[in-house]
């Protein structure tokens, strides 16, 4: 089953 | 001192009734390009951002950058009592504790005013950078919208593949599974119900569909919506907002370990 990821995964806060 | 006044008030209301059930706080930023938000949702898997451009409002006055907390439950009250013709104007001093909603009606013979407290909110602001999707699809957002919703009958999950031959939505759940495939199709009468799929490459991603069906809540803004992925990358669901500037939703794919 794909498991779900976070934005900040992604993306750096700023 | 802020002043913002829309003459299309509805959009507002529309803007709201698309992202309350994502967000509950949010800070609403304003400055000389225009009015603004950026905000997760408590999971920290979706983002929305807005911008509302100065030039779309038809008295736009910020002295000063300004960021206004706000619960969008409570905002979206205080529209909901605006009428859809009425003209809307924001109003705020530096440094208050209230935001103001002036309701206009269209022959000004009703002049309501709601104030809403401010409250204290930690921004967290992603830094999005600009990227070259590897595909980009544009549908008429009320098909995009029926997708999502008939697909979340069946399952939890979509996968939507993008390739030269067209974009495929696909689901699987306990009763069974579905596949829904749309074609470029450019050959319409009208331009916003043409479907246009732009490949640098062919593209898979796995999502949930809860979030892809609030993010069609924004469908009254727009006939259009933009589908923008890459593989491995959140994708970014837009809605225009005619000449005023637009709302994205960027969700984080679900990925095999």
């Amino acid at each position: 089953t794909p498991v779900q990821n976070d934005l900040n995964e992604f993306y750096a806060m700023v | 001192m802020l002043e913002l006044r829309l003459l299309q008030g509805s959009l507002l209301k529309k803007v709201l009734e698309a992202i309350k059930d994502l967000v509950t706080d949010a800070n609403f930023d304003c400055s000389a390009t225009g009015f603004s938000l950026q905000a997760m949702d408590s999971s920290h898997v979706a983002l929305v951002a807005l911008l509302l451009r100065a030039e779309g409002f038809e008295h736009y006055r910020c002295d000063r950058n300004l960021s206004m907390g706000m619960n969008l439950n409570n905002m979206s009250k205080m529209l909901k009592c605006a009428g859809n013709d009425d003209i809307i104007t924001i109003k705020a001093d530096d440094g208050g504790d209230t935001v103001t909603f002036m309701f206009e009606s269209p022959n000004q013979d009703k002049i309501s005013d709601f104030e809403m407290k401010l409250m204290d909110i930690d921004s967290e602001h992603l830094g999005i950078p600009e990227t070259e999707y590897e595909a980009i699809i544009r549908m008429p957002s009320q098909e995009f919208a029926r997708i999502c919703r008939d697909l979340s009958t069946i399952g939890d999950t979509v996968v939507i593949s993008a390739s030269k031959e067209g974009v495929k939505f696909s689901t699987k759940g306990d009763i069974g599974s579905a596949n829904v495939v749309c074609r470029q199709n450019t050959s319409v009468d009208k331009p916003e119900d043409a479907t246009v799929i732009e490949i640098q490459q062919p593209v898979s991603l796995t999502f949930a569909l809860r979030y892809m069906n609030s993010f069609t809540k924004a469908t009254p803004l727009s006939n259009t919506v933009t589908v923008s992925m890459s593989n491995e990358l959140p994708v970014v669901v837009e809605y225009k907002i005619a000449e005023m500037g637009y709302i994205r939703f960027y969700l984080a794919p679900k990925i095999e370990e």
